[in-house]
């Protein structure tokens, strides 16, 4: 899945 | 969080900071493109304006602020302080090549048309070519300084640290980013040729010069 919830990586 | 990906961290920020030294202790940032440098500000900009808006890990935001500092105090070091020592001449990039289709790109392709979001894919876009300018910077005099070299080196393991990070996080959480994976791969494709010069001469105690 592709996530758009915020981004975690730097 | 994986070893891939902290390792990743670890060897951008190292990259900083050897580029920060090299400034620092030569009293000169001759052969550094500054052009690269504004881009790299404005991609940890862009990017991580996120920091007003949602909250990730106390590791997140700590890198974040690190990130956003080393920028900043590059450009100021290259622009203001040691600016008598910058290669204007030879930091000739247009960089409107750059700016003008990433921007369109980022409008075109991104996972939601909101400011933010748009701004984000804007950063991964940027940063996928931010490093061009640099690379034209020695294409056209023909050579590096070592240190130099050790900060692209870092740089592009980075991203290539990064790519492994994305190929463990698929298997194991079933989590991909499209939009930040292609523009990984298209970032490290850049580097390949200077890894190829940097194994060949470099690590062979010779200095990077061009033919």
């Amino acid at each position: 899945q592709e996530t758009t919830e915020g981004h975690d990586e730097l | 969080m994986n070893i891939f990906r902290i390792l990743g961290d670890v060897s951008h920020l190292l990259a900083m900071i050897i580029l920060l030294v090299k400034i620092w202790r030569s009293k000169s940032c001759a052969g550094i493109s500054g052009k690269s440098q504004i881009l790299f500000a404005l991609v940890f900009t862009t990017r991580y304006l996120d920091l007003f808006t949602i909250f990730i890990s106390v590791y997140n935001t700590v890198m974040k602020v690190i990130f956003l500092v080393c920028a900043y105090i590059t450009v100021y070091m290259i622009y203001m302080k040691f600016h008598k020592t910058f290669d204007r001449e030879h930091d000739s990039f247009r960089l409107e090549f750059l700016l003008v289709p990433v921007t369109g790109l980022s409008f075109l392709e991104n996972h939601s048309f909101t400011p933010l979001e748009i701004l984000w894919t804007f950063s991964i876009y940027l940063e996928s070519v931010a490093i061009l300018p640099q690379l034209f910077m020695i294409s056209k005099t023909g050579e590096a300084e070592t240190i130099t070299t050790h900060y692209l080196f870092f740089l592009g393991l980075y991203r290539a640290l990064y790519l492994a990070n994305w190929i463990w996080r698929y298997h194991t959480e079933n989590f991909y980013d499209q939009i930040a994976v292609v523009s990984g791969v298209v970032q490290t494709i850049f580097y390949c040729d200077f890894f190829y010069l940097y194994v060949t001469k470099v690590l062979k105690g010779k200095k990077l010069s061009l033919p």
